[in-house]
């Protein structure tokens, strides 16, 4: 119903304006309802600003920033409506060190309330997980589980 | 954790019988290019009842079945079960653990089962509609599909806005 | 090398004249997110005279002239001068040395400069026709799309080959 | 013209399977015309079997499976025809280390013929390079060319 979409798009674009601040460390994020082919019907605009920058449209972000503008959204969706269970493949890959340590910290603030799976290459996430599959093919064609290593030392942060 | 375990038997690269128990956390998977991470989000995708073969980068859905290798042959079937703890009640359902399993046959004949007893997949897909798991599900991000949600038009976003309603 | 220098001015984020100059072996171009690194490739792209805005991640070409930050105002033209060593005579023209220059101001007005003579555009893009850099140059592959061969029909793989012959 | 096309193409398919043989050390490549829309423009089909297995379609290979085979084309176009510049934005961005290794030992088997420009955050791919610019944003906005490394030693093979 419209009120529904009218009451969840309120709550996670102040959500949105709030991660992108946090992820961005500065900058300016924000969601507007657009006229779409109908009224009823209206698309979703996304804005944002990197902190010190001026950009006249989302296409000029770099791939990195257009990453980090995704996982905003998603995480500003699960603000207001937590999903249990969540899998990620190689969300990481185009981000550079420091935001691959940004991503973690904002994805372990959720880790309460949300069951995450990651699929990665980057030894820096896997120094966030508390369980690692490691997945091989050592007889060509046939994927086979390697280990489990669990509770792994996670360093308290 | 929500999700407790996931077998996968025949479905693409994993031919034999493998488990995947979850606990507490997040779960990292690792491994080399082509080694089958990407075929366990297919996976955990199809068990959930996905019925568009291309979202699961096959041509055709018997495609998922394992087709064979150097020193293998083809299985018959794919199977995939997905146990999930239920004593928060997050599911619609009485039980306090839900098992869900989809097999495809080689013929194209597919069963899905709920507890081990056959049900029907609106059964199944019925359950996920309350938890972003549902039709467009925003909660499962494809391999190279991060910025799917920025490079898209406005109105294709409003799916994502709808699901989350 | 074939590409001497690169000089950037007024071009996206490079709000001041950097140059870069090349040398054998090949260079490597790091940097964190957001920093610039493919705004270098759309320069080069750009210089080599691409018409198409879309292919530059910018809704319109005057997108291109950089447009301010928190302490700098915006500059009303960007320009990009590439340095080629023509002694093996691959770009068909008599000089030893070619510089190519491309400018574009806000009001729209572009000019496009041949060592330091104004030319046309098709001077320009008829010099590389047959160094693979040409009409669809398979020799430019822009961040995220190196699957793009692999991912697109059969028929539109037939223009690399056309460009290749 | 249509002869040369044909032979183009003759000559790519040949270095394709010598290529993807190398890259994918083992398993078999191969380019094939197709019956486009009219038999004065056919389409390319690529096949491509890692070693050890069987696949019915090249949808199915992996992201970074996938990324080496539009390696192994691009190089044996080059073969064909070198190009006498290539800019590479982030192309090693899904591959792993070994994979990465080996790209790395193709580029620098061409890198005689062909100047190469890669845009990398790949510190393994940054050995190899003999000219490292690193670029900044320490002014929010703007972009400065940080320092220049000439000549890195570059640690012979
Ligand atoms: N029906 C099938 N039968 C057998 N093997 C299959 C089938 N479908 C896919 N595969 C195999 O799965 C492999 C791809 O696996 P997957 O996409 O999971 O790799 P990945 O671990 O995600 O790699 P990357 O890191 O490159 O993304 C293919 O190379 C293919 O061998
Ligand atoms: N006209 C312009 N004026 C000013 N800045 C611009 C302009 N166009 C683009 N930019 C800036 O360029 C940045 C993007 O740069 P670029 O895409 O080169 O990053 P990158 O180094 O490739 O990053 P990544 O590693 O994430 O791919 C944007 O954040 C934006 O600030
Ligand atoms: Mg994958
Ligand atoms: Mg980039």
């Amino acid at each position: 119903s419209k009120e529904l979409f009218d009451k969840t798009f309120a709550e996670v674009s102040t959500n949105f304006t709030a991660i992108v601040k946090n992820l961005f460390e500065g900058g300016t994020g924000a969601l507007k309802l657009t006229n779409g082919a109908s009224p009823q019907e209206p698309g979703v605009e996304i804005s944002v600003q990197p902190p010190g920058k001026r950009l006249q449209s989302i296409s000029l972000l770099s791939g990195g920033e257009k990453a980090l503008v995704s996982i905003c959204l998603l995480f500003a969706i699960f603000l207001h409506k937590p999903s249990p269970f969540c899998v990620l493949d190689e969300i990481d890959a185009s981000l550079d060190e420091a935001n691959v340590g940004r991503f973690n910290k904002l994805l372990n603030s959720f880790a309460g309330k949300t069951q995450f799976i990651l699929i990665t290459h980057n030894k820096l996430t896997i120094t966030y997980a508390s369980t690692l599959y490691g997945i091989t093919m050592e007889v060509p064609g046939v994927s086979k589980l390697l280990s489990v290593q669990l509770e792994k030392m996670v360093n308290s942060e | 954790p929500f999700f407790k375990k996931l077998t996968i038997f025949g479905f693409k690269s994993f031919a034999e019988k493998t488990t995947f128990k979850f606990h507490e956390g997040f779960t990292a998977i690792v491994g080399p290019n082509g080694c089958g991470k990407s075929n366990i989000y297919d996976a955990i995708r199809w068990v959930l009842g996905e019925q568009n073969s291309y979202l699961l980068r096959c041509p055709s859905m018997t495609n998922v079945i394992f087709n064979g290798s150097a020193d293998q042959k083809p299985l018959g079937v794919a199977e995939v079960s997905l146990t999930i703890g239920n004593s928060s009640k997050i599911l619609p359902i009485e039980f306090n653990e839900v098992t869900i399993t989809r097999r495809l046959y080689r013929s194209g004949e597919s069963e899905y089962l709920l507890n081990k007893a056959p049900c029907r997949l609106k059964d199944i897909t019925h359950l996920f509609l309350d938890t972003g798991l549902g039709h467009s599900p925003y909660s499962l991000i494809e391999q190279n599909k991060v910025d799917f949600i920025v490079n898209s038009k406005s109105q294709e976003r409003r799916a994502i806005f709808e699901e989350a309603a």
